[in-house]
């Protein structure tokens, strides 16, 4: 099927409190950022603006945040569907 | 508008009560008498759910709501569809919204146990669901909310094979092992609502071993038309959608404060569910996720839930069960007597009881029948006695997927559906690969012995497909899980289990003691 790309990232940082990670979502140009309770490092970064989805990956967003030294791992999320019932 | 729980037949004021059927059942609108959650047994009891914390994973909560404000937990509460505290039912900045009488479900779960506590978490309300919000929503505050209640999951359009995604499925993980003080979050999940074109084996949230799949039947006992039949389905509650008879629904209210008696498919059963969950929880704080489960088989009712289709039948240890609606109806009653006395079961394993990998032909009019001999990993430090969830771990192409039919018989002789047809699925390149189908079936059954793999096709025209892959596994205990429990109720179903345990527990002990002697002599 074909893939549908969010603004949404799960970044995986060195080290960092939340205050660094938000820090540093802002400056890649996203709305925040938020710990996950789980997992080591874990941050979802999300966007600013309405949540918008493309068939492309921003390459050129993810490439910016993988290079940054405070990261360790990026990864942009897919969207899929969920239903209610 | 709290009464004294003991006269509760007597003057309940609110001349809307009764149209809370699956609470009472005293026939309204042609239903079943007596077929209900039974919670008056409960209340009298004195359990209405105190201290235990319900999250409603949605798109929204009128926690303003007089029904609703006094029970709030804001502090517990999150909006992670718009990264806020407030998870209010809203249209969304490019008016995308999906309300679907939102409030409905946390009233339903609220008549069960009008004292436990609510939070909202609003996580559906965007075009599309990402991994990290599935994952940040079941994750959310699990040291404070005790049971997290799903009324969604993937597309029940009877062609949807989908799950949890990594993050989410670790989220799980850590709900089960550490949420609650380590005894493991509870997930309810409403198990969907494709009807007889789909098969809730296919949907990785209801067929997870870490989650309660519930199914929904109507207020005579019959199914609902949108229910589907699967073996991880592990017991039902109530849901409309049948009847023309708009009291045969199941009443809630609205967003604008109406009582309605609309709302869509097997929704209202997770709430239901989660609202009979909190009462066993407060009648017992220590019950693990497992423990929870073991009560649901032990104590829910086939009562008068019926389907021309799926007949109730017996497993290996005398548990009735029916392929839509599990172990059968929550009996609340039943559920907080037990729960009160309840002994947290034994530690449980998994085995790895067999595997099947050369490559199988499948084809129309034919069956490909495998075998696998398990002896449950006897000898082994993780070998499995008492069955709790049984996995089959299947990669199967087909030149048309939805007409495949997929049944595994135990050793006991107990015949689970695993995969049943779905008309609407045509796929020919994905197949299922690696999927897990799960069944509840066997349940406190001994696993030795052989399991039968039966594959073939149901439909008009002739398929072809291969089989790749068979992995069976075991997950139970190695000890009998009744054997401390107080049977106070010499009919039910503790008693019978409690009694197979107790003569296998016999059985195998004489022969150890003949082995012994003979290699004596």
């Amino acid at each position: 099927e074909e893939l549908i790309f969010s603004d949404h990232f799960l970044v995986q940082l060195h080290e960092g409190t939340n205050e660094d990670a938000h820090q540093l979502a802002l400056e890649h140009g996203f709305g925040s950022a938020r710990k996950l309770p789980f997992g080591e490092g874990l941050f979802h970064f999300y966007p600013r603006e309405i949540p918008k989805t493309r068939r492309k990956r921003s390459l050129q967003q993810h490439r910016r945040l993988a290079k940054d030294h405070r990261v360790k791992n990026v990864f942009p999320q897919e969207g899929f569907g969920r239903q209610k019932r | 508008g709290y009464r004294e729980i003991n006269n509760i037949d007597v003057n309940m004021s609110d001349p809307l009560f009764t149209k809370q059927w699956y609470l009472i059942n005293t026939g309204q609108a042609d239903g079943t008498p007596g077929l209900d959650l039974n919670v008056a047994e409960a209340w009298n009891l004195g359990f209405t759910g105190k201290g235990v914390t319900i999250a409603i994973m949605d798109d929204g909560i009128d926690y303003l709501h007089p029904d609703l404000a006094s029970n709030y937990n804001a502090e517990a509460s999150f909006d992670f569809s718009s990264n806020d505290p407030y998870p209010y039912p809203r249209y969304t900045d490019d008016w995308f919204n999906s309300i679907n009488r939102v409030t409905s479900r946390v009233l339903l779960l609220f008549p069960c146990s009008q004292s436990c506590h609510f939070t909202g978490i609003r996580m559906l309300d965007q075009p599309f669901m990402t991994d990290i919000i599935e994952a940040s929503s079941i994750s959310h505050m699990p040291q404070v909310i005790d049971i997290y209640s799903a009324s969604w999951g993937p597309t029940d359009d009877g062609k949807t094979v989908d799950g949890p995604r990594e993050l989410t499925l670790q989220a799980m993980a850590d709900g089960v092992n550490k949420g609650r003080g380590g005894k493991g979050s509870i997930y309810v999940w409403a198990s969907g609502d494709g009807g007889s074109y789909d098969d809730c084996n296919c949907d990785g949230y209801a067929s997870s071993m870490w989650t309660i799949s519930i199914n929904s039947a109507i207020n005579d006992g019959r199914t609902a038309l949108y229910d589907e039949s699967c073996s991880s389905t592990l017991a039902s509650t109530f849901s409309n959608g049948r009847k023309r008879n708009p009291e045969a629904g199941v009443a809630t209210t609205d967003l604008y404060g109406n009582c309605t008696l609309r709302h869509s498919g097997t929704s209202a059963a997770a709430p239901e569910a989660a609202g009979v969950f909190a009462l066993a929880l407060e009648a017992n704080p220590n019950l693990t996720w497992r423990d929870l489960q073991h009560l649901t088989v032990l104590t829910s009712k086939r009562n008068k839930l019926h389907d021309e289709v799926h007949q109730w039948r017996r497993n290996g240890v005398g548990l009735e069960f029916n392929h839509l609606f599990g172990y059968g109806v929550l009996d609340a009653g039943g559920m907080v007597k037990l729960a009160r006395e309840w002994k947290t079961v034994p530690e449980r394993f998994h085995c790895v009881a067999g595997s099947v990998q050369e490559i199988d032909k499948i084809q129309s009019g034919s069956k490909l029948v495998l075998s696998v001999t398990a002896d449950a990993c006897q000898g082994k430090d993780n070998f499995v006695r008492y069955l709790e969830h049984v996995q089959a771990v299947i990669t199967v192409n087909a030149s048309r997927r939805g007409d495949l039919n997929i049944n595994m018989t135990s050793p006991m002789g107990t015949k689970s559906i695993l995969l049943s047809r779905r008309p609407r699925d045509d796929d020919a390149k994905v197949g299922f690969d690696k999927w897990p189908f799960m069944t509840t079936h066997t349940w406190g059954e001994d696993p030795r012995g052989a399991w039968l793999l039966e594959v073939g096709f149901q439909g008009e025209a002739p398929q072809s497909g291969v089989l790749k892959e068979w992995t069976l596994m075991l997950h139970g205990t190695q000890s009998a899980p009744y054997i401390d429990q107080v049977v106070r109720d010499y009919q039910s179903k503790l008693a019978m289990s409690k009694k197979e345990e107790l003569e296998e527990e016999l059985d195998e002990a004489v022969e150890r003691s003949l082995k012994s002697l003979l290699s004596k002599s």
